[in-house]
């Protein structure tokens, strides 16, 4: 419903455009050398997982050096899949951590292969254990498990990834 | 009548009301958005590229050592930091250097409290919600749970004044019936207004916002009629344009570095009515009114924290 | 985990995450 006599206006003189018109107009000296924040947004590209054209068993071997280097620990990998890697990984914070608070992540790193030398390496966050051993409270129903903050576990790949890209 | 208008009013407010204690914030949420956060090692000029780039002025902060939130990130920082950098210029190489997890340092370097920004359960009262931001002074609230496993606290979101005012006025068919006068209803700030001109210096206007605890600035010509406004967010653009070092840039000067997609200052008079003010929310990205008279000097100012008060506390 | 390619030695990664009935994609920024 318009209402006719509303009289909500955009101030003209306070548009970009107009405001550096005046400005130049005024003779301002700064005014020749300030430019606008660019809108253009460089889009931020997003890959799954991070993308690898080397040999396989070279990946597999540069993400078990780099999770060595960070202290985790894995499973024994089986024979039928030598492209996962069940990682677990104390997370050191500085709470002090009682014991019913799960302080191991548990991690599944898989690789898979996109085309003809072109693989992915995919993380997907696993769960928790307490140090004391014993999965954490599994929760009663899918449902339950909703109320999850992925900040660790993006934390513990940020970590993984940056000794990746560091030791490449 | 001006009686009926009253009462339509007045019962207006009252449904608007229960509308929001009917409501929680997780109620605002839409069904999918995304959340940006901040690891607090991150160096601050990166997190001002940040915001830029994903065209936001704010974001939760989390310390990745202790696993915990650690507030949030707002223009407020970034103006503490000009204020250090201009108490302490030869500090450039620490201001440069300088890491999120130091802005609690820079506060007690020049003195300002923490802006407290509070929080709330997501399935709380979205009423709950407004009454804890309007208390904290604060422009936004974190929606914090708790994560199931580990008890640590989950950001599921940082609800603002101008999203739960969009989200009245797409969801409450009531603001129609908001047809008083808003200068009858006591809620315009009036009087001596912090205000500048064009050609006092960006130094000094940041200081005016420190000063008077307001996110604008207006800024008027030699006979008090409005021009523009310097809004706290600006500050963001002077920094990243590293021009905040200039002691002599005018405030008129500062304002050249606004971004072409800026939407302009919104002005209103005293006899405009919340149906139209609501309408404009619904339909701009507006985060207040100057109120002008016929002949467009300024008298007063009207902030989402206005109209957000009026809707809980007054009628 | 999405992740984004690595600019001025910042790393951004993300998770889709579904919170009660709503979908939360959590961005973290982190320096290299």
């Amino acid at each position: 419903q318009k209402d006719e006599d509303s009289t909500i206006a955009i101030l003209p003189s306070s548009l970009p455009q107009i405001h550096r018109a005046n400005m130049l107009a005024e003779g301002s000296s700064a005014a020749t050398k300030i430019s606008p924040l660019s809108t253009k947004k460089s889009k931020t590209r997003w890959h799954f997982g991070i993308r690898s054209r080397s040999y396989p068993l070279d990946v597999m071997g540069e993400i078990y050096l780099a999770l060595k280097n960070l202290g985790a620990e894995w499973a024994r990998p089986s024979e039928e899949d030598l492209w996962i890697i069940r990682v677990r990984w104390k997370y050191d914070c500085k709470q002090p951590s009682t014991d019913n608070i799960p302080d191991l992540m548990k991690m599944v790193i898989q690789l898979f292969q996109i085309e003809a030398n072109n693989y992915l390496v995919d993380f997907k966050f696993d769960g928790w254990e307490t140090s004391q051993g014993g999965s954490a409270t599994p929760s009663s129903n899918e449902d339950e498990m909703s109320t999850f903050s992925a900040y660790p576990f993006l934390h513990l790949t940020t970590k993984l990834i940056m000794e990746l890209a560091v030791n490449s | 009548t001006p009686e009926a208008i009253a009462i339509e009013q007045k019962l207006a407010v009252q449904s608007i009301r229960k509308f929001l204690e009917s409501k929680t914030s997780y109620d605002v949420l839409p069904v999918s958005y995304r959340l940006i956060v901040m690891d607090t090692s991150l160096l601050v000029k990166k997190s001002l590229n940040i915001l830029l780039q994903n065209n936001i002025v704010s974001a939760p902060l989390w310390d990745s050592r202790t696993s915990r939130f650690a507030g949030l990130l707002t223009s407020s920082d970034f103006i503490n930091v000009i204020q250090y950098y201009f108490s302490n210029p030869d500090k450039f190489e620490l201001v440069d250097k300088l890491q999120l997890d130091g802005l609690r340092d820079v506060e007690r370097a020049i003195g300002v409290r923490p802006l407290d920004t509070g929080s709330i359960h997501p399935f709380k009262p979205l009423y709950d919600a407004c009454c804890k931001m309007l208390e904290s002074r604060s422009r936004r609230i974190p929606l914090i749970d708790q994560d199931e496993e580990t008890r640590r606290e989950i950001v599921v979101s940082v609800l603002t004044q101008y999203r739960i005012l969009k989200f009245v006025a797409l969801n409450c068919r009531e603001t129609r019936y908001l047809k008083r006068p808003i200068g009858e209803l006591g809620i315009i700030t009036e009087g001596d207004l912090l205000r500048c001109d064009m050609h006092t210096p960006v130094i000094d206007v940041i200081q005016l916002l420190t000063q008077g605890g307001v996110s604008s600035i207006p800024i008027v010509d030699e006979h008090g009629k409005l021009v523009n406004v310097y809004e706290a967010v600006d500050v963001l653009g002077l920094i990243k344009g590293g021009i905040y070092n200039d002691l002599s840039l005018s405030v008129g000067e500062a304002l050249m570095r606004r971004s072409d997609d800026f939407e302009g200052v919104y002005t209103c008079t005293q006899n405009d009515k919340l149906v139209t003010i609501m309408d404009t929310i619904r339909k701009s990205r507006v985060h207040r009114f100057f109120v002008v008279n016929e002949e467009g000097y300024l008298t007063g100012v009207l902030t989402l924290s206005d109209i957000l008060k009026y809707i809980l506390f007054e009628e | 985990l999405a992740t984004s390619s690595i600019k001025h030695n910042t790393l951004c990664v993300a998770s889709i995450v579904r919170y009660k009935r709503k979908y939360a994609t959590q961005m973290l920024y982190a320096p290299l």
